[in-house]
């Protein structure tokens, strides 16, 4: 394609990432430097502040019987109600890829079961700094080693999207080049059970030009931005794939936690 | 396709609740 094409398609991908997903990386850098002119995130990090920050945030869904719960499992259900929603919004997003919907529906599922999580990942990466991520839209910041303190096995949660969002912010990516790539993880033509795998990559391949056009020109001093954030995209499935061991063993240990049937389907033969 | 009822519906309309 020629470059204006590739450029209108940059400009689609980043439209309709503004349109899908209601915290961008630049809403979460402002709000984190205290920069929004709102009030500033209510800080939890110890027991104390998690209970006066759950008085305070506006939480979107207030799950049933919280009172009686174990934080650890409260904390964990509210994680669990937010990837629901980023589910949601992800699959918007990824319907207006051009020519997504006209896939193999089949394929559509299974892009999307192997896709979401390293998209919930990649984009984790722009609430967190090295001391705690934004939560509940921005109306609180959860410190790193508040997470780390709860108990096992829930402390080990957090901390490797941490050191993953370390390493990925070190890439210095705005707003448009995220939209793209996560549109490129998207459109992965070897995901498990795809159908007809043609069409995929030829999506894929046009959407990899938009994606090194666009690090060319917003980046133009780091010629290899590019081939170092294709590397992260293996990073990412390490992450997943430690992530649903981790949740097999959570489900296995931990009696009360019940599982969203949303992310059971995901789940449910991931890895 | 039952395996993955929620998934198939979110993709046809996105906009019918989760039941979160």
């Amino acid at each position: 394609p020629e470059s204006a094409d590739l450029r209108a398609l940059a400009k689609h991908m980043f439209e309709s990432y503004n349109k899908a997903f209601p915290i961008t990386k630049a809403k979460s850098r402002a709000i984190m430097a205290g920069k929004t002119g709102d009030k500033s995130p209510f800080v939890i990090y110890d027991m104390n502040s998690l209970k006066a920050g759950e008085e305070r945030i506006k939480f979107k869904q207030t799950p049933l019987q919280e009172q009686n719960t174990e934080v650890e499992i409260r904390i964990f259900q509210r994680c669990q109600f937010r990837s629901v929603e980023a589910v949601r919004e992800i699959t918007e997003f990824a319907k207006s890829i051009p020519g997504f919907i006209n896939l193999d529906l089949n394929d559509q599922v299974t892009l999307l079961k192997y896709g979401v999580h390293e998209v919930i990942f990649s984009m984790l990466a722009s609430l967190m700094n090295k001391d705690g991520l934004l939560i509940a839209a921005g109306q609180g910041f959860m410190t790193r080693e508040f997470l780390k303190s709860l108990r096992k096995p829930f402390c080990d949660i957090m901390e490797p999207k941490f050191e993953f969002a370390m390493k990925f912010n070190g890439l210095g990516l705005n707003d448009c080049d995220i939209a793209i790539f996560i549109a490129v993880v998207i459109l992965s033509g070897d995901r498990p059970g795809l159908i007809n795998v043609k069409p995929i990559e030829e999506l894929q391949d046009s959407i990899l030009q938009a994606l090194a056009l666009q690090l060319k020109i917003s980046h133009p001093d780091s010629p290899q931005l590019f081939a170092k954030l294709l590397q992260k995209m293996t990073d990412l499935r390490q992450i997943v794939t430690e992530h649903v061991q981790l949740l097999h063993t959570i489900r296995k240990t931990e009696a009360e936690m019940s599982l969203h049937p949303l992310l059971q389907e995901i789940y449910k033969d991931l890895y | 396709k039952e395996k993955h009822k929620i998934l198939h519906r979110l993709l046809q309309d996105s906009t019918s609740p989760v039941d979160l």
